[in-house]
């Protein structure tokens, strides 16, 4: 089963059509891996990103380089998973 | 045991249990549930549809599904639940019971069983189909953006290793294609309903293009008076509008589709919740979200019950 370790969640917040194009560029970036969950679209709509562990840096560099907002909405994704594995294996036994 | 009812409709379950309740709820409730086949997936696993009828032919019918994308898990457990809730609805709600004795209703649960066998074995976060992309390494489509309406347009990908990636051809995923030759060989569909998560929206056409469809005064207003209705329970909140205007433009998706194929009742439901748990929503929130999700799809299913066309 593969696994989430370190992965991240961020929320990307932008205030207008430069920054929108910006995260389109970063879309675009294959080698970082990244599965938009909210894609980029307007300034109005935030942006759900997960960011495998050993990409974290470099994105959350691009974001801050450009000065484009952003928070962390999950810490680290396998630690939900595991919570679920967890929940899940208590309702079979139940 | 068919005659038990221990499925814990509270709790995520793999693909063979919710195939077993399946079972169960066509025996249960013999009277008004039969479980149909309507096709086979990739790796040849059934696709299941339970159509809630008190008979008559080819009566005017309301599609609803749920997992087209494999990772968004309330969404499966949603419609388990709200199977049971049509079943056992029928003659004791006076609109679900009038809404049955004129109209059929189709659910699939399951709509992408690989993608989501996948996600319970391999990789929780899969989102797409299993087929093979000749001449990729990369795996599956994504199936709502397969559907034959602005097909490789404007917000689908053609790299198959993308998340949205369109696909060869539209319709090229049997799960897709299996649901449209359902559709048009039954063709008394009057409402089309598909349930995602997650991000709290109820959207109506289009979203391969960013015009108004023709009837958008109507699906707003329907659109608006189901949010309400989802709102009224737990205080869930979701934005209306097009998939354009509320998301971005994706070609390829089933609402176009349908309401380009004459259904005009044809809506998208994103469920709970609004990013802290992504597609991992806690099991405690599945029946809760059921529940609101059911008042909604309620509101539409009584005004396409009170408006024939």
């Amino acid at each position: 089963l593969q696994t989430f370790v370190g992965h991240q969640v961020l929320r990307i917040k932008t205030r207008n059509e430069e920054e929108v194009k910006k995260l389109q560029l970063l879309e675009s970036l294959e080698h970082l891996e990244l599965d938009f969950w909210r894609n980029p679209s307007t300034p109005a709509h935030p942006v759900d990103v997960r960011v495998p562990a050993n990409n974290v840096q470099a994105v959350k560099a691009f974001l801050e380089s450009y000065g484009i907002e952003y928070s962390i909405l999950i810490e680290d994704l396998q630690v939900v998973l595991d919570q679920e594995k967890q929940d899940m294996e208590y309702n079979q036994q139940k | 045991d068919r005659s038990s009812n221990s499925f814990n409709f509270g709790a995520y379950h793999t693909l063979d249990e919710i195939y077993a309740e399946l079972d169960h709820l066509a025996s249960q409730y013999s009277n008004i549930v039969s479980k149909l086949q309507i096709g086979e997936s990739y790796e040849k696993r059934p696709l299941y549809v339970l159509k809630f009828s008190t008979g008559g032919s080819n009566r005017p019918a309301i599609w609803l599904d749920a997992g087209i994308h494999s990772r968004e898990w309330v969404t499966q457990a949603s419609a388990i639940w709200i199977a049971k809730k049509i079943a056992t609805d029928y003659g004791q709600d006076p609109s679900i019971t009038s809404l049955l004795n004129k109209m059929d209703i189709f659910l699939l649960t399951v709509s992408n069983p690989d993608g989501y066998v996948f996600t319970h074995t391999t990789n929780r976060m899969w989102r797409k189909t299993r087929s093979k992309n000749k001449g990729s390494v990369c795996f599956g489509v994504d199936p709502n953006r397969n559907w034959d309406a602005g097909f490789g347009g404007p917000g689908a990908s053609k790299n198959p290793c993308s998340d949205s990636y369109h696909g060869p051809s539209a319709n090229s995923e049997v799960e897709v294609r299996s649901v449209v030759n359902f559709i048009k060989n039954h063709g008394n569909v009057r409402a089309f309903l598909t349930l995602h998560s997650y991000s709290q929206l109820l959207m109506y056409p289009y979203g391969y293009k960013c015009t108004e469809p023709a009837d958008y005064a109507e699906l707003d207003a329907l659109g608006r008076a189901a949010a309400s209705s989802i709102r009224s329970l737990y205080g869930t909140t979701f934005t209306v509008g097009s998939i354009c205007t509320t998301i971005y433009q994706a070609s390829g998706g089933s609402i176009d589709w349908s309401y380009d194929n004459g259904i005009k009742y044809s809506f998208a439901f994103e469920l709970r919740d609004t990013g802290n748990y992504g597609f991992l929503l806690p099991a405690s929130q599945i029946i809760p979200t059921a529940e609101e999700t059911w008042l909604g799809l309620k509101k539409i299913m009584e005004h396409v019950r009170d408006s024939p066309y």
